[in-house]
């Protein structure tokens, strides 16, 4: 039997509108700790990377491993159907074909009750392996969707620069081109970029746009993510997701033909 | 030109 009970369904909520847009169908892996997914986008570019602690949910049991075989689109729906605050109980059986949400109002006067087939998902489940980053970027996650915005307008892809001066986002497009570059500042004052840059090497890598703005629907879920970047590598952007557990993307680059 | 890499090319199956 697996249950888990989350204070607010917004966590919830905001972990599918993070994830539903770049995968369909996904295993959610319970287990006593927690529950974990990993699923790449239907081209086999990106690799998304959940993982909830059970020990820091409201209340969670999971005596049996289990993968929960969910259609994301069904879920999120399903989700819709509770408020931002209502106490979120999901659960389902040891060999269950079905997952259970129930939704409690915050006067618990209303109590909603709903059942979602589960499916049988043939997924492949990648070794990530650990990884000492050149550079990584800490920033706003307000301004990093922003930026990530604001070059789509001008180019299919980015150049992302991290040197000691800062970091550097570059588009080219037919129309022309732009540059975003913040400036490694440990000042505090109001209005600063506010970002930390750890490196021990400088990079340049290009990315794929499109996936970088799949990515920045995890904003809601903290207000800073992390970019961490080495050479001919996927980057990684991670959101975490309070003491609960973090959304971990990787994009793999562009590279020269 | 640049071309996409798939992702699978770095994580090991």
């Amino acid at each position: 039997m697996f249950e888990a009970t989350f204070n607010q369904a917004s966590i919830l909520k905001q972990v599918l509108e993070a994830t539903k847009d770049l995968v369909n169908d996904a295993n959610w892996d319970c287990s006593a700790e927690g529950i974990a997914l990993q699923a790449m986008d239907s081209s086999h570019v990106s690799l998304v990377s959940l993982s909830l602690r059970g020990d820091e949910l409201a209340s969670y049991r999971c005596e049996n491993q289990i993968s929960l075989g969910i259609n994301m689109n069904t879920m999120t729906k399903i989700l819709k159907c509770a408020e931002n605050n209502d106490r979120t109980i999901i659960r389902a059986d040891d060999d269950a074909d079905v997952m259970v949400f129930v939704f409690e109002s915050e006067g618990r006067d209303k109590t909603s009750k709903y059942e979602m087939k589960l499916m049988d998902i043939d997924s492949e489940h990648l070794g990530i392996p650990e990884q000492e980053y050149s550079a990584t970027v800490q920033m706003s996650s307000k301004e990093f969707s922003r930026i990530v915005r604001d070059l789509s307008t001008i180019g299919e892809n980015v150049e992302i620069t991290v040197d000691k001066e800062g970091i550097t986002f570059g588009a080219k497009g037919e129309s022309g081109s732009g540059t975003v570059s913040l400036k490694s500042n440990p000042s505090v004052d109001e209005g600063s970029s506010n970002i930390t840059i750890d490196l021990t090497d400088s990079v340049k890598l290009n990315f794929a746009l499109r996936y970088l703005t799949f990515f920045t629907k995890a904003a809601p879920l903290s207000d800073n993510v992390s970019l961490s970047l080495s050479a001919d590598v996927p980057l990684m952007v991670e959101y975490a997701i309070g003491d609960v557990g973090f959304i971990r993307y990787y994009l793999a680059p562009k590279i020269d033909d | 030109k640049k071309k996409q890499a798939s992702i699978a090319n770095f994580f090991k199956k």
